[in-house]
């Protein structure tokens, strides 16, 4: 899950 | 990291690793465009200052170092390398790129998933990027005709998107709470940018020929 404002992704 | 999220940033780094090879092996930049080089730095610098603040992997803190180094080192390149900057086609990269820069910061301060420094600067990134190839396509139509290790380095950077797209679609189904619908849209007009010159690179491809763009 991927919360809002993490941005993980390049 | 499902694997094609992974090469998705391989094709990515390929793409700049030829662009590297085409600079110093050829000290040359000719069918490059400085104003696509120059907004790429802005994009790499306006969304990895996370670097800062938010850790998520060795491999992320990585890739985003490596981007940052060699966007900069490119622009530095073409901007102050005494043989390289000979080669630039400045005459032929006339893109207004300012306006880029300021419609997409526009659009960051009205749409972004939260109003901080951080979150607007991100979103700016993202849609700074969707449009950044444009001054290159554009000096690729221009010129005509494509050198080899130019047309590899735009084919690569094209199938770094459609790569994560797949890897969104594969997120949608896999996750939860995947919704990011902001680097959605945005990476598909990215993409849309490029069928163009995927048209015209699988033609040439086809028939064994020079990358030729019509004018």
């Amino acid at each position: 899950s991927t919360a809002v404002g993490v941005h993980d992704e390049l | 990291m499902n694997i094609f999220r992974f090469l998705g940033d391989m094709t990515h780094l390929i793409s700049i690793l030829i662009l590297l090879l085409k600079i110093y092996a050829t000290k040359s930049c000719s069918g490059i465009s400085l104003k696509t080089q120059e907004l790429y730095a802005l994009v790499f610098l306006a969304r990895y200052l996370d670097l800062f603040t938010d850790f998520i992997s060795v491999y992320n803190s990585v890739m985003k170092v490596v981007f940052i180094a060699s966007s900069l080192a490119i622009v530095w390149c073409m901007r102050r390398h005494r043989v390289v900057r000979r080669s630039y086609d400045k005459e032929l990269d006339t893109f207004r790129h300012y306006f880029l820069v300021a419609a997409c910061l526009a659009l960051a301060l009205l749409v972004q998933e939260k109003f901080t420094f951080l979150e607007v600067l991100w979103a700016f990134s993202i849609y700074l990027e969707a449009v950044a190839i444009l001054p290159q396509l554009v000096l690729l139509q221009r010129s005509g005709n494509v050198d080899n290790l130019t047309g590899q380095y735009v084919f690569f950077l094209g199938a770094y998107r459609a790569f994560y797209i797949l890897n969104w679609i594969y997120r949608y189904f896999t996750e939860t709470h995947f919704s990011r619908w902001i680097s959605c849209v945005s990476g598909l007009v990215q993409t849309a940018l490029y069928a163009d010159f995927f048209y015209y690179y699988f033609i040439s491809w086809k028939n064994n020929s020079k990358l030729q763009l019509p004018a």
